[in-house]
């Protein structure tokens, strides 16, 4: 572990002498080495580890019996500040339909949220509506409708002529409306952050449906490109959270650091599983811990 | 790659940032670095050309290492079991190795293992209509080993001469979940002595270091023979792939670059390395 590496770095010193710079540099290597296994992004890794190295070669680090323990502690609290100190919860309007749109890659585990989601709503007695708009992987509405019918939440499959998501959309949220529903979530189809044509339509939809919410969920194991990913889709949409999904694997899920620095999105759920209960509230600190492994 | 007359800290950063970025991990990046840096000192390299050949060559002698051994159709009939964590691409694989070795004159039959996940079935049976390929499936729910049976005789009676296992995504930390899969091969191999011919793990070439914590357990565990590398048309360089062969020296089958039947491509080592170092 980070910590135990740090120990070995500069514990040794304890009592022998005075820390130097250069045995603080050492021991940024170490966090350095840990932060890129853990998929940190390059450039963030870089600006992260400036930081926090200035701030190791202040008296409580310099002068301390354990500089080692110190470094983790400081390592552990700057990236517990940068996920976002506090939790943050969906927002939700008080008296209006709240729209929600789920974007992200192919395979994140959208469809497999958005169910998640509505199904936490609606035990928060809301009255929910999911929207199927993902009309080019096969099966997809057939998935969200299974998934719907699983947790009693009523699934709009608008099949509009020539199969236009934004066509789709609209119908949705028209529906959404005019039945009264509390929140809408919109699932849509993955796509790459680099399609342009995909990016436009996502674009669309966006504009018809005015989201209040529009959530990228990413994959914990996501790697360098995070950073790629998640700046093109804040870029695009202007996104308002993140839901890492996949998080109870061992990804050390340095990808949601990246995310973070590069859009200053909360990260408003975590995936923890594959049944429709597997949503947990973000844990800023225990993440932070896991990053550094 | 860049302006640079001398190996200098500025064009060294730089060779780390493009390995870094491009997934190959900080322990390998330190490696090719050494490299470089033992070259400089013992055989007096100043030549950034030639540095980049050096760097080069060096990633293809690693990935050499998966030898190269094709997903060849031999027995009567070949079973491939396909298998990898959740979203990675494993049944939209099958649907393009399905429409490949259909055309090549293969008899295909699909066998619809993920009888866990919504619409698992009715995904691979829209591939299978797609492609005009046999599905052979049961209800969500049923057990998969007892899938696996039925199509692994279903493709003897019907002179298949390609099987096709889709399995559930499960992430490998999931014990409960790979005892599943090791059940569904035993099973497999009852039927049919020596099936599966080949376990092919499907990776996402978004994901980072984790790749390597995949691969570990399924080889491990799951008796993996190959690899596919889907998503190579996002901007991920797949750089996990280095570190893997290097590790596992099994062959990397294919490379999927897209959501449609033709884009799979056979692994191109040259083409990959030059790719990761544009
Ligand atoms: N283990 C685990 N699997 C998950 C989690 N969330 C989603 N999945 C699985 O990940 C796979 C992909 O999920 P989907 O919901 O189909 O992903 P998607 O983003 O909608 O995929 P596309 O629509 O193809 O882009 C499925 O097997 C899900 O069951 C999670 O938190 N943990
Ligand atoms: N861009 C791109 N998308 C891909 C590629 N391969 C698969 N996909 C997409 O990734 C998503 C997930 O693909 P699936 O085939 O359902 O993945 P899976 O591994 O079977 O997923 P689970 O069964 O839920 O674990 C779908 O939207 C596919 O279209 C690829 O090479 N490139
Ligand atoms: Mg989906
Ligand atoms: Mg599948």
């Amino acid at each position: 572990a980070l910590s135990d590496k740090l120990e070995g770095v500069l514990g040794r010193l304890k009592g022998r002498g005075v820390l130097t710079e250069q045995h603080i540099s050492d021991a940024m290597k170490e966090v350095r080495f840990a932060l890129l296994e853990a998929d940190v992004h390059f450039s963030v890794v870089k600006s992260f580890v400036a930081d926090v190295r200035e701030k190791c070669l202040g008296q409580d680090v310099l002068g301390s019996m354990t500089p080692g323990q110190q470094v983790a502690g400081i390592v552990q609290r700057e990236l517990a500040r940068l996920m976002g100190g506090t939790q943050s919860p969906l927002n939700l309007s008080p008296d209006d339909l709240t729209v929600v749109l789920m974007v992200g890659l192919q395979g994140s585990g959208k469809t497999t949220t958005t169910a998640k989601l509505a199904n936490r709503l609606k035990t928060q007695g809301r009255r929910v509506l999911m929207v199927a708009c993902d009309l080019q992987r096969p099966a997809a509405v057939e998935q969200l409708k299974t998934l719907g019918r699983s947790i009693d939440v009523p699934v709009l499959d608008p099949q509009p002529a020539g199969g236009d998501p934004v066509a789709a959309a609209k119908e949705g949220l028209a529906h959404a409306n005019a039945q009264r529903y509390d929140v809408v979530l919109f699932d849509t189809a993955g796509r790459l952050h680099v399609d342009g044509d995909l990016m436009d339509q996502l674009v669309q939809v966006r504009d018809a449906v005015q989201p209040r919410e529009t959530l990228l969920v990413a994959d914990a194991m996501t790697g360098q490109e995070a950073v790629n990913i998640a700046t093109s889709f804040h870029a695009a949409l202007g996104l308002s959270g993140i839901v890492l999904s996949k998080l109870e694997g061992d990804a050390r899920g340095g990808a949601v650091l990246s995310m973070r620095q590069v859009t200053g999105c909360p990260v408003k759920f975590v995936g923890v599983g594959e049944k429709i209960g597997a949503l947990e509230t973000f844990h800023p600190e225990r993440m932070a811990g896991r990053i550094l492994g | 790659a860049s302006g640079h007359d001398r190996i200098d800290e500025a064009l060294l950063e730089e060779v780390e940032e493009i390995l870094i970025t491009s997934d190959v991990g900080a322990a390998a990046t330190t490696r090719f670095l050494k490299t470089v840096d033992n070259e400089v000192r013992y055989n007096r390299l100043t030549d950034p050309a030639r540095m980049w050949e050096i760097l080069r060559d060096d990633m293809l002698r690693s990935l050499a290492r998966c030898g190269d051994r094709k997903l060849t159709v031999s027995a009567s009939p070949t079973v491939v079991m396909v298998v990898g964590v959740n979203g990675v691409g494993k049944t939209t694989t099958i649907g393009k190795l399905a429409a490949r070795y259909k055309a090549e004159g293969h008899k295909v039959m699909l066998a619809a293992g993920d009888t866990f996940r919504a619409a698992a079935g009715e995904q691979l049976t829209l591939w299978g209509q797609r492609l005009g390929v046999e599905v052979v499936r049961q209800q969500e729910g049923a057990d998969a080993s007892a899938v696996a049976y039925d199509a692994c005789q279903a493709a003897m009676a019907r002179g298949v001469d390609l099987l096709l296992v889709d399995t559930a995504g499960r992430l490998h930390t999931n014990v409960n979940l790979m005892a599943e899969l090791e059940k569904v091969r035993r099973v497999i191999g009852k039927v049919i002595p020596g099936a599966p011919h080949e376990v092919v793990l499907v990776l996402d070439a978004n994901t980072g270091q984790n790749a390597l914590s995949q691969a570990k357990t399924f080889v491990d565990s799951a008796g993996v023979t190959g690899f596919v590398l889907t998503k190579m048309d996002s901007t991920a360089r797949g750089g996990v792939l280095v570190n893997l062969v290097e590790t596992y020296q099994r062959p990397v089958y294919f490379i999927g670059l897209g959501e449609q039947a033709e884009d799979l491509t056979p692994f191109d080592p040259e083409g990959y390395v030059a790719a990761l170092f544009g």
